[in-house]
């Protein structure tokens, strides 16, 4: 474990605790992609698959418990509580986001570590992390106006894999035999969905003025 | 402890 990814994991912690904020202060998903939630829970159980078999640290599994309840609960809040998902903005929500399934899993098939059914799930659930933000990107262009709460969570869904590219770049330098390009080209293409909400999240807190995505 | 290249990161 080194500083990066830690500092990956708890911003990573800070963005699922920020929306979970929104959701039960505000009783409200306004501006929340389902779709993307949804990706997210398809993303932990295909790569935790490996929670009960192999145990790596406390923290490791700790962490992966907190990140498949979380998601869990707030696809759950989004889809039957009965205050919450009256908010929620279906007919801006329309990405289709069983491509991004289907895409996911047809690279995994391709382009894996190993042919075996936890390496190709593990993959799978790399790839679609990667392209898990799109929905809610779209999402946050179509709505127009961003509140802060989910501006923030963005935000900080962005940074956290910034913070694991450090951290691989950190391990390739002092671990001898580290090789991760799987995630590692993967991250680097998450990353990059966000630089231009980066941008205008720069931008809005430089002029203290309200995050405005161009339509 | 951690296997090397194993998935032990989240």
């Amino acid at each position: 474990m080194n500083i990066f990814r830690f500092a990956g994991d708890m911003t990573h912690l800070i963005s699922i605790v920020v929306l979970l904020l929104k959701i039960y202060a505000t009783k409200s998903c306004s501006g929340i992609s389902l779709k993307t939630q949804e990706l997210y829970v398809i993303v932990f159980l295909a790569r935790y698959l490996d929670l009960f078999t192999d145990f790596i640290s406390v923290y490791n599994t700790v962490m992966k418990l907190v990140f498949i309840g979380s998601s869990l609960a707030i696809v759950w809040c989004m889809r039957m509580h009965r205050a919450v998902k009256r908010t929620y903005d279906k007919e801006l929500d329309t990405f289709r986001h069983y491509f991004l399934v289907l895409g996911s899993f047809v690279l995994a098939l391709l382009l894996h570590e190993k042919f075996t059914f936890q390496e190709i799930f593990w993959a799978f659930s790399i790839y679609l992390e990667a392209v898990a933000i799109l929905p809610q990107l779209v999402m946050l262009q179509r709505s127009g106006n961003v509140d802060n709460l989910t501006g923030q969570y963005v935000f900080f869904l962005g940074a956290y894999r910034a913070f694991y590219i450090l951290n691989w770049i950190y391990r390739f330098f002092t671990e001898p035999h580290f090789s991760r390009w799987i995630a590692c080209l993967s991250g680097l293409v998450q990353t990059a969905f966000y630089a231009d909400f980066f941008y205008y999240y720069f931008i809005s807190w430089k002029n203290n003025a309200k995050l405005q995505l161009p339509a | 402890q951690e296997k090397p290249n194993s998935h032990d990161e989240l």
